[in-house]
């Protein structure tokens, strides 16, 4: 699985 | 950030503004709905819940609180509001949510990025329950036919934003080098979607002059 993508974005 | 995600954000501002002028300004709720408002709130609520531990960019800090203060703002005058509850229309703002929030709820949980992070799954569901908050607001203007100005220009900065963050997402994908979002992707992309129809009948009543309303058939 991908790895968690930080959430950088609104 | 680049210049399409910031444009978005500040459309997404100018939704907020447009709509708190209508309803705390002009204490109305007629052609709005009130389920749309309550899903955008629980869209914030549980998507930003990572305010309490993300302190990484300022900026989202700022906004982040900015758009949970204004969702529950629009909901506490829709529901509390004197003039605001005589103005909106329940019977017709009847769109039933529950078959959006539940398979959003499931999706979150079976589709999401962590699968061992209760976050993660929150944060999913809360991109899915976005992507369709706007139904009972579509449902509710095409009831009623005619989309008063202010509403109209609302509806269009809200739907502006995430076409906004798809160009955001494409210029992100070119620009760096693992950089994938397919949660994201697809749900900005079936919101948007659903904007379309809207977006059509808003351009040609505008066409002629900005305070044109909008006529859906």
């Amino acid at each position: 699985a991908a790895e968690a993508e930080e959430h950088d974005e609104l | 950030m680049n210049i399409f995600r910031f444009l978005g954000d500040m459309s997404h501002i100018l939704s907020f503004l447009l709509l708190l002028h209508k309803i705390v300004g002009g204490k109305s709720a007629a052609g709005i709905s009130l389920r749309t408002a309550e899903m955008y709130a629980i869209v914030f609520c549980t998507r930003y819940i990572d305010l309490l531990w993300n302190f990484a960019s300022l900026y989202n800090y700022l906004l982040k609180l900015l758009f949970i203060g204004a969702s529950l703002t629009i909901v506490y005058f829709m529901r509390y509001g004197p003039s605001q509850k005589a103005t909106y229309n329940a019977d017709e703002d009847a769109f039933p949510v529950q078959y959006l929030i539940a398979p959003c709820a499931v999706l979150g949980v079976l589709i999401n990025q962590d699968h061992s992070s209760p976050f993660e799954m929150v944060w999913a569901f809360s991109i899915y329950l976005e992507a369709v908050a706007i139904l009972p607001q579509l449902f509710l203007l095409q009831k009623q036919g005619e989309v008063e100005n202010l509403t109209s220009h609302y509806v269009f900065a809200l739907g502006a934003y995430r076409a906004l963050y798809l160009l955001n997402w494409m210029f992100r994908f070119m620009t760096e080098p693992d950089y994938q979002q397919r949660i994201v992707w697809l749900s900005g992309l079936v919101q948007t979607a659903l904007y379309c129809d809207f977006f059509y009948h808003y351009y040609q009543s505008k066409k002629g002059g900005l305070n044109k309303s909008v006529k859906l058939p």
